[in-house]
């Protein structure tokens, strides 16, 4: 299929275990937006985009599956090179897992790289991705590159509740947690999103 | 899939950010289940900005980043349990700590045992304290146990001790308390001091039916 079937779960209602999204502040050296790549069928953003001062540093851990998938490829060797000394930009999709998608799925990684790398004046190195969704269906990057001007327009620094629900498939409600912290006296946030409902027993290294 | 990212303005060199979330990783996102698939695409991404003012550290265990790694650890755990809290079709959140095992490796592959077990899941999904699908579960994890010294707890309520139902064993007062909505259960094996906690969901029938209508 072209696109991923509309999530059943749209129609459910919000789990009965489910917190409220909490309060989140800007994060002083990221932006973010959402926009609608066309990943659903449905009337619903599923693409997410943030962009980071220079910089900023970066770390992952990534699914030990044996399978994987091409986002999680290009992060793990992007990471091996630049040592997570510098990153740019990070970029979502839900409704495609561009997992088991061999070479054309990397090659589809790549050029979303490098299209972001072009838009926000950096190596396509510099960009992390990640998908989200059926597994199997090559992500089709000209979906998500046609979105970025748009994208690019919106990006504010406030958007944590819209980032978070960009990146639902099956979730119920969007996820989201938020800390402040001292190192040597002075404040500082700590501020993160996550999605994930099925299919979640995590073995990340 | 799960997918998680978090940010900080902090300034933290990149080795040290990269310590700092596989260490936390174990006991946060790793030591969740809803149904016991791990999906090709997941990730947990830590950028760190360096915009807050503060003094950059270059190494993970600097004491100045004490309160940060202690925050940072409360973040991941949050939003790990948000994604139990969200399993398709949970209506139970549940915590499962094992203690006495032979290390914490050991009681953590006997805690994911027990909070992957269908058969346990729906137990708890029918509020129903079933210990002996505890102590199966317990048994088919591999691990070494001592089969006389197994204790299982709901909450305060002891189900069975030292290998046996336990003399204090109150049906009213286990279905009581398994009508609630946040469970706990403790299971001592009985060999060492390695001890782990997994957090898990309940499975229920709309489980299925979200998986089943899900690509039709």
């Amino acid at each position: 299929p072209a696109a991923a079937a509309a999530p059943a779960k749209g129609a459910l209602p919000v789990s009965p275990l489910a917190v409220p999204f909490p309060k989140m502040p800007p994060i002083a050296g990221v932006r973010m937006a959402t926009g609608r790549a066309g990943f659903y069928k449905h009337e619903r953003d599923d693409l997410l985009v943030m962009a980071f001062d220079p910089g900023t540093t970066v770390a992952g851990v990534f699914t030990r599956h044996g399978v994987g998938s091409a986002p999680v490829d290009w992060c793990q060797k992007q990471l091996a090179v630049t040592k997570g000394t510098e990153v740019r930009a990070l970029v979502v999709n839900a409704g495609c897992a561009n997992s088991f998608t061999g070479k054309p799925g990397a090659d589809a990684v790549r050029r979303v790289a490098s299209a972001v790398g072009k838009r926000f004046d950096c190596r396509q190195r510099d960009v992390m991705v990640a998908s989200t969704g059926v597994i199997g269906v090559l992500l089709d990057d000209a979906k998500i590159i046609q979105r970025l001007p748009d994208v690019e327009q919106k990006l504010t620094e406030d958007g944590w509740t819209g980032a978070a629900r960009a990146i639902m498939t099956t979730d119920t409600f969007p996820k989201g947690a938020y800390a402040e912290a001292t190192i040597d006296g002075t404040k500082v946030r700590i501020a993160g999103i996550c999605k994930g409902s099925g299919m979640i027993a995590p073995d990340m290294a | 899939t799960m997918l998680a990212f978090v940010v900080t303005d902090a300034a933290i060199a990149a080795p040290a950010l990269q310590t700092l979330v596989s260490l936390y990783v174990r006991t946060t996102f790793n030591a969740v289940t809803v149904d016991g698939d791990r999906s090709t695409n997941d990730s947990l991404m830590l950028f760190a900005t360096g915009q807050s003012g503060a003094p950059k550290i270059s190494r993970a265990g600097d004491k100045r980043l004490a309160d940060f790694r202690d925050k940072l650890e409360g973040v991941l755990l949050d939003l790990a349990l948000q994604l139990v809290r969200d399993g398709e079709g949970a209506t139970k959140f549940v915590k499962i700590t094992v203690a006495g095992a032979e290390s914490p490796a050991s009681a953590r592959k006997i805690a994911r045992t027990i909070a992957e077990s269908p058969l346990v899941k729906t137990a708890f999904a029918g509020e129903d304290a079933n210990w002996g699908r505890i102590v199966m579960a317990v048994g088919r994890a591999d691990e070494p146990i001592n089969r006389d010294q197994l204790s299982v707890r709901f909450g305060d309520h002891w189900a069975a001790q030292d290998g046996l139902i336990s003399p204090t064993y109150d049906e009213e007062k286990m279905s009581a308390y398994m009508k609630r909505q946040e469970l706990e259960v403790f299971v001592d094996v009985g060999v060492g001091r390695g001890s782990a906690t997994v957090w898990t969901c309940d499975l229920t029938k709309q489980y299925v039916a979200i998986n089943g209508d899900y690509r039709s």
